[in-house]
């Protein structure tokens, strides 16, 4: 499903090249739940963005269902993300000015459900994570935890093929992150592709596999 | 050092009026380590805000070195803030248009510190955390670990007496949460008042009291 061939990204300053992903080769199946993990700087939120088609790679290919994305324009890869995949941001990225319910509703206008379904949907979802009682507040009113239950509960409402996770539970206590895994897990077990950046150990074990992230390279 | 005697906290709309915070009563020495823990939406940011002198409490009085700092002006309370306090917020709030050296550096331009002096502390701090190299950058070129060790840095430059610390750990691997925790352990030693909310039982432990926030109330 998705395949990465040397893939390098940098950033050039004007003495030199900062390379924050090089030569990076990855194959992940469709159904998978892949962890990775690695220190601070790594680059596993950069890999992360590129999977998920919001950033570019500087070198190499990505092939997403056998498709060269990396040579898609800028529109396309904004309707592939828009269709098939599911993002949770490291800093939850809510748009501010709209409630709790419409955040979550978002990905559901942009995939044209019907509004009688969508209305379903974000009921249970808001109901699952206990923040029915925020549906019309905006995310500044929010804890830094009922923020990222949002993003959570965004990125899935629309059943996404593929979810990108990046550090799902860093703001959850305990009991709420192994909430917030056992959901992935059964997201999983119907079929969604599932891959999480965490530095939490007993989380990543959910996984069926870890990859480590450091200086930029794939740990072997 | 800290007394906080019936404090609420509540935002009212027009139908209702929600308790974020319900006669919370507090003692905290000088020299204490304290850990603050309790599920998302408790009320522990917000408690950590008003401690901070960064909120207002709704009704209650708050007692900072003996004087009622709920009575102050806005004026003098920040006055108070820059003064005594380093505050590490759970969203790190850096500064977006000064660099990571600026970040850490502002602080030590408030307390009046000569620019040899504030040199070495910046330098040393950059140096401790291992984001020599990002010095120059800017926030939103940073991994979400290396804001939170900016945030951090730029709390403890200014040696404050009380240190309010706001999941602190979040974004950070095992090991370099373990080295600020270490390094919080350490300035507590030397004399720094440290309030914490963590959701880590593991570094919750590395205070000498941990007190449970449950639906806006301590929990005996
Ligand atoms: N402006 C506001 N209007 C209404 N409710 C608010 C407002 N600001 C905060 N709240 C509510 O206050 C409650 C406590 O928030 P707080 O940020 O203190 O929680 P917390 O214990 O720090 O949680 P977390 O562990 O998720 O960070 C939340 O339920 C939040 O929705
Ligand atoms: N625009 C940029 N210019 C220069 N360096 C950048 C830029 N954007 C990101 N970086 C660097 O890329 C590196 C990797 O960042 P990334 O966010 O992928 O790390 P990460 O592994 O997700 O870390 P964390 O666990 O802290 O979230 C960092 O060292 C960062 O400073
Ligand atoms: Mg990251
Ligand atoms: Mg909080």
């Amino acid at each position: 499903m998705i395949r990465l061939e040397e893939i390098d990204k940098y950033y050039s300053s004007k003495f030199q090249r900062i390379f924050v992903l090089k030569g990076i080769n990855l194959e992940i199946e469709q159904g998978e739940f892949i962890s990775i993990m690695g220190p601070s700087g790594a680059g596993k939120s950069t890999l992360l963005n590129i999977i998920g088609l919001l950033d570019e790679p500087s070198e190499g290919a990505y092939y997403f269902y056998d498709e060269p994305v990396h040579k898609l324009k800028e529109k396309k890869k904004t309707e592939y993300h828009r269709n098939h995949i599911g993002f949770i941001f490291q800093a939850y990225h809510l748009i501010e000015d709209l409630t709790v319910y419409e955040n979550i509703e978002t990905p559901l206008l942009y995939k044209g459900v019907k509004g009688k379904e969508r209305k379903a949907i974000v009921a249970d979802l808001l109901d699952r994570f206990n923040i029915v009682a925020k549906k019309d507040l905006f995310p500044q009113q929010l804890s830094g935890g009922q923020q990222q239950l949002v993003g959570i509960a965004r990125a899935i409402a629309g059943k996404p093929n593929l979810l990108l996770a990046d550090e799902p539970t860093g703001n959850l206590h305990t009991d709420q992150g192994k909430m917030i895994m056992d959901l992935l897990k059964q997201l999983n077990e119907e079929g969604m592709t599932i891959i999480q950046v965490t530095h939490n150990q007993e989380f990543a074990n959910y996984g069926s596999k870890i990859i480590n992230i450091v200086d930029g390279m794939v740990e072997e």
